[in-house]
């Protein structure tokens, strides 16, 4: 059962570390400065879990509207052995679909550990067939989400985006589009 | 069976980045520099495994005897959304346990991953017993040495110390000690 593993790992390794003070680095940053009438800065965390697992190096190479803008300050932690071990959040922006003047600023990534079943079903040894991973991709879904929501240090400091990335049709969604989407409905 | 997914992942979310490279990066150092008949500098990867899966936020913090002297120059990926993700390693030493004016460097730290499954046992949610922890443990250790050997990229850059860290007589392992065997065993 992969998914239980991997959903525990990324809350313990990662998401406690960085999700309960998220807010306060945002609005620490020289971006969050920036901001006024026509620039605005998302205040979740937005993680993108494009269903087949596949995660691109940046957004921008999934979607060339969205833009790399930098990183916020760095949570920096020793961690089993790592010393001063570097938590980077990635900046990104994206113009508003309806006004191009507007601009969103948001902190966002893929989820990094479906990352993983993407590459055990790509591997031949690691024995994990389509269906499996689709079925394990579920089960990470329900599972992150139900530990987020009993660890209150995290709530409303995130907004997964969970999307159909592999269209029986050919269409592909803009994950530009879906990103605006649910920043509009934050702010 | 947490410890599948914990080994494949990591494998492909970290060893596969920082192994193939690690002699490379630790002959370019400053510390591999100031190497000479009394200062060696291990060319592997020291990877400790705590039978508790217990990992100490640094190695300095389970055993004294052991200092942090720095970094090597950190590995940087684009990764799932991650613009340029920092993947640093450690640099310690310990001094020799015969002849205390020698003094050994190496890269040392934890499988980061095991800490998962001890913060699992600790959790109440998680639903991992200790008894399930130690089973899954061992079957982590074994995956993860299967999949290493079938990768040739990764051949000859690590050493795995399992080390039995709870003790039923109280006498716990020194692992500075078990790390200059090994130190001493590659030199
Ligand atoms: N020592 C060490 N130094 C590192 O830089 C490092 N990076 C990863 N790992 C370990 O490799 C494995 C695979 O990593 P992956 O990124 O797929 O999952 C990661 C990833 O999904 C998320 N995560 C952790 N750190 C970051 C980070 N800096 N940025 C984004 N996501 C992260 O949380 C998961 C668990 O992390 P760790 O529990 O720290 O251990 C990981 C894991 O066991 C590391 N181990």
């Amino acid at each position: 059962n992969v998914a239980h593993g991997l959903a525990w790992s990324y809350y313990y390794g990662y998401l406690r570390i960085v999700l309960p003070e998220i807010k306060e680095r945002i609005i620490a940053s020289k971006f969050f400065e920036n901001c006024n009438e026509r620039i605005h800065m998302c205040k979740k965390f937005i993680l993108l879990f494009p269903e087949s697992c596949r995660c691109f190096p940046t957004l921008h190479d999934q979607d060339s509207d969205i833009s790399v803008e930098g990183h916020l300050e760095p949570v920096i932690r020793n961690r089993a052995g790592t010393v001063n071990r570097y938590y980077r959040s990635t900046v990104y922006s994206v113009k508003d679909n309806i006004d191009p003047n507007k601009k969103y600023f948001f902190i966002g990534e893929y989820i990094t550990a479906i990352l993983t079943m993407f590459e055990m079903e790509q591997s031949n040894l690691a024995g994990l067939s389509t269906h499996d991973k689709l079925l394990q991709s579920a089960q990470f879904y329900i599972k992150i989400e139900d530990i987020l929501k009993c660890h209150v240090e995290c709530n409303n400091t995130y907004k997964i985006i969970y999307f159909k990335d592999q269209s029986e049709r050919g269409k592909i969604p803009k994950i530009s589009d879906i990103i605006l989407t649910t920043i509009k409905a934050e702010i």
